[in-house]
């Protein structure tokens, strides 16, 4: 009853095709993709994944949620029964191109087009599009922090570059771990889907089997495609951070030098691993040189690493701050170390400032648990912006919401950097202990303090 | 990258498409829906997600769990099952005869 809209003012005024019967030719499915799933979601219950219900009932039984998780991998080929015109339908037969797998690199925009709700509504609902970029790839598991709807299952994943090329199905739009949304959908790539009909096809009879003539085939391989291009190396300067039972992201501000969370490395001299994937996975012992008190509002630490991150270019600090940039997170968050860190885009939502001096930054990228210390990046400059420090949450409700969070300003750390760098002093950290109370406030999220009115 | 987005949300619109299942004999028991791509157009070539299939699977869900499996036969599911696919017109089809003195004929009820 909730979807039922109100008379729409203006429909979006498009004559839709008649439904056309269709015959099922194969359930298909991806060995790979199931592999990774399993690897990354495979705790489902001890993680407490869940995913978006393909049922009508969203309270269906355990056993219910069980097949939608054994259906989450497949997919479907059909064969669409040709209309009174099919003679005359011009044009070329093969509607898409295909990306090849590995060609689309990690923080690659793309766009996501399905249909909500799937039947409900078409006219109203039918390939609605939404913008993202590729999050994290685990062989043909991909995911994206383009938004989708129940309903979009099955829907096309396509690359900005070149122009819509399909690089993907949705193959759950929705995702909570310990109850908490997850603002990524669930990918499955389209090239081993293709490969694998093709193959299946030629199994079935001659008539069927002439059909693998008419699948699209796939642009290029990924090391000569016209259109790959690097992933961002900004991107490569995100680590993951472990002390003790706690982990969480950090990014590397100098070869020996990592910039993290108290709350991820909490207490000043002790040992932490930092690992990272880029250029090639590597794990780096190393030791909390400075981490800020529990009453300093900023929750930052600063890790020295045994030995240099080679091969990582370091990133360059930001000055300047615009509200509305578009800007990226990149850190480890929901997956950790079984997945590489997720790139998610957004743009920054506000920069809050105190005596004209940025101490806050807001952003809608999505961040999750897992997240702080990582970095935030302008994909545009490739520049430092800040390190996650939060995402929100309703303590009232126990909502989470991924796409609020709070980073802090690396332009109020570059000073204290600079100044280490230099003379090896730690001594423009512990000012970070001493911020003044409105940035105290501003943290604490409560209004400004007003001041005292006269009672005269 | 304006452009681009342009021309990949033409080529979305063009392939995109949504896909119901339901039972021939038992209409009332309701469909499950779900989009999909399409990959051909002569011969209409659609994939779409396996979910909607579950209730027609003749082996039921168990036959979606075999490690080993990579495809199952359109057989796999039930004689009641029907399909239908619904998409947007291509500028072609626009311009063509498919639709032509029948408007409205396709409005959904909601």
């Amino acid at each position: 009853a909730g979807l039922e809209p109100s008379p729409p003012a203006r429909l979006r005024g498009r004559p839709l095709q008649c439904p056309r019967p269709a015959e099922l030719l194969l359930l298909l499915s991806c060995p790979a993709f199931r592999a990774h799933f399993e690897r990354l979601f495979g705790d489902a219950e001890g993680e407490q994944w869940r995913f978006a219900s393909v049922a009508p009932d969203d309270e269906g039984s355990e056993d219910d949620e069980e097949d939608q998780l054994r259906a989450l991998g497949w997919f479907a080929l059909l064969r669409v029964q040709p209309g009174p015109g099919a003679a005359a339908e011009r044009g070329p037969a093969v509607a898409v191109a295909v990306a090849s797998p590995g060609a689309v690199p990690k923080g690659a925009p793309l766009l996501a087009c399905g249909s909500p709700f799937g039947a409900f509504c078409p006219d109203i609902f039918l390939n609605t599009l939404s913008r993202g970029v590729l999050s994290n790839a685990a062989g043909p598991l991909l995911l994206t922090d383009a938004r989708c709807l129940p309903g979009s299952e099955g829907g096309g994943v396509f690359a900005a570059r070149p122009a819509g090329t399909l690089v993907a199905l949705v193959a759950a739009p929705l995702c909570w771990k310990a109850r908490e949304w997850v603002g990524l959908t669930l990918l499955c790539a389209a090239a081993p889907l293709i490969r694998a009909a093709r193959a299946a096809l030629g199994r079935l009879r001659p008539s069927e089997a002439a059909l693998a003539a008419f699948l699209p085939p796939e642009l290029g391989t990924p090391r000569a495609l016209p259109f790959r291009s690097p992933e961002p190396s900004w991107a490569a300067a995100a680590v993951l951070v472990e002390c003790g039972a706690v982990w969480g992201s950090g990014v590397a501000v100098a070869p020996r030098l990592v910039l993290t969370c108290r709350h991820v490395a909490p207490r000043e001299a002790s040992r932490v691993l930092v690992r990272c994937d880029a250029p090639k996975t590597v794990a780096v012992w190393g030791r909390v040189l400075f981490a800020t008190q529990e009453t300093s509002p900023y929750d930052v630490a600063v890790v020295s690493l045994e030995e240099a991150l080679d091969g990582i270019a370091m990133p360059v600090p930001t000055e300047r701050f615009s509200e509305g940039e578009a800007v990226s997170v990149v850190a480890y968050g929901v997956f950790g170390q079984a997945c590489g860190p997720s790139v998610t885009s957004g743009i920054l939502s506000a920069v809050v400032q105190v005596d004209d001096t940025p101490v806050m930054l807001q952003t809608t990228c999505a961040v999750h648990g897992g997240s702080s210390g990582g970095p935030l990046f302008s994909p545009r400059s490739g520049r430092l912006l800040g390190i996650v420090a939060s995402n929100t949450r309703d303590n009232t409700t126990g909502a989470t919401y991924p796409h609020l969070n709070f980073s802090i300003p690396i332009t109020l750390l570059q000073p204290a950097l600079q100044r280490y760098g230099e003379t090896g002093d730690l001594g423009g950290f512990r000012e970070l202990d001493h911020a003044a109370e409105p940035v105290r406030v501003v943290w604490r999220l409560q209004r400004p303090l007003e001041p005292p009115r006269s009672k005269l | 990258m304006g452009r681009q987005w342009g021309l990949a949300m033409r080529a979305a619109e063009q392939v995109g498409c949504v896909v119901s299942a339901s039972r021939a004999k038992q209409p009332e028991a309701g469909s499950w829906s779900c989009s999909g791509v399409i990959l051909s157009r002569n011969p209409g070539l659609v994939l779409c997600h396996g979910g909607i299939f579950l209730p027609f699977l003749r082996a039921g869900s168990e036959a979606l769990a075999a490690a080993e499996a990579v495809f199952l036969p359109g057989d796999s599911c039930g004689d009641d099952l029907r399909l239908h696919v619904q998409w947007a017109p291509t500028a072609a089809d626009s311009n063509g005869r498919a639709d032509e003195g029948r408007p409205g004929l396709c409005t959904p009820q909601c």
